[in-house]
């Protein structure tokens, strides 16, 4: 799941 | 953060040096779609929202708020500083036709139904068309001063980047991040016909110039 990953990428 | 995306970062955050140096040195955003860059700045305030709720590191926060402020600054130069050199006679591009649809998308494809993650979700859908004012500009005038297509350059090469960086991750980390590698190979395909006329005529000393 997707769910509260976090956006590393900027 | 590997070799690819950190020299991704690096073209990203050069393309933007070599925009003010345009705009600056030549007292003129002629060529420069003032659309284009007010969808950078709504592109980077959207996204990184999360400034205020996550910490990735040192890097990403200061590059966060690079990104925010430079693209405000460029907006500065362009609509007060130098505005008038801004002619938005040739800056028609409909933008509704590009966010509407960004609005869509992320409201289908997206990690969350929360605001943060559906502004995160709309700002990579918006980033992948925002040069899209800019190259129209660009084919309709049919020419381009050779600063400007070095910026164009290094922002397309940013892009262009990120690809490796995302079948590195892959294979290193497992990582796939489906919606930001949709987007983002839409993003990097806008910029191969510019490439294409960028290696055959600029890099060979050539005018940027369309044929007619």
């Amino acid at each position: 799941s997707h769910e509260h990953r976090e956006h590393d990428e900027l | 953060m590997n070799i690819f995306r950190f020299f991704g970062d690096l073209s990203h955050l050069a393309s933007i040096f070599i925009l003010i140096h345009k705009i600056t040195t030549t007292r003129s955003c002629r060529g420069i779609s003032f659309k284009t860059q007010a969808l950078y700045v709504t592109v980077f305030v959207t996204r990184y929202l999360d400034l205020f709720t996550s910490y990735v590191s040192l890097y990403n926060t200061v590059m966060k708020i690079f990104f925010i402020a430079s693209s405000c600054y460029i907006l500065y130069l362009m609509r007060v500083r130098y505005r008038p050199t801004n002619d938005p006679s040739i800056d028609t591009f409909r933008l509704e036709y590009l966010v509407g649809p960004c609005v869509v998308l992320a409201l289908i494809f997206n990690y969350g139904y929360n605001p943060t993650e559906l502004l995160w979700s709309f700002s990579i859908f918006l980033e992948s068309v925002a040069i899209l004012p800019q190259l129209f500009m660009l084919q309709r005038t049919g020419e381009a001063e050779t600063i400007t297509t070095h910026y164009l350059a290094a922002l397309g090469a940013y892009r262009a980047l990120y690809i490796p960086n995302w079948i590195y991750r892959y294979f290193s980390e497992g990582y796939v991040d489906p919606i930001s590698v949709t987007a983002g190979l839409v993003q990097t395909g806008l910029y191969l016909d510019f490439f294409y006329v960028y290696f055959t005529k600029v890099l060979q000393g050539q005018k940027f110039e369309l044929p007619a």
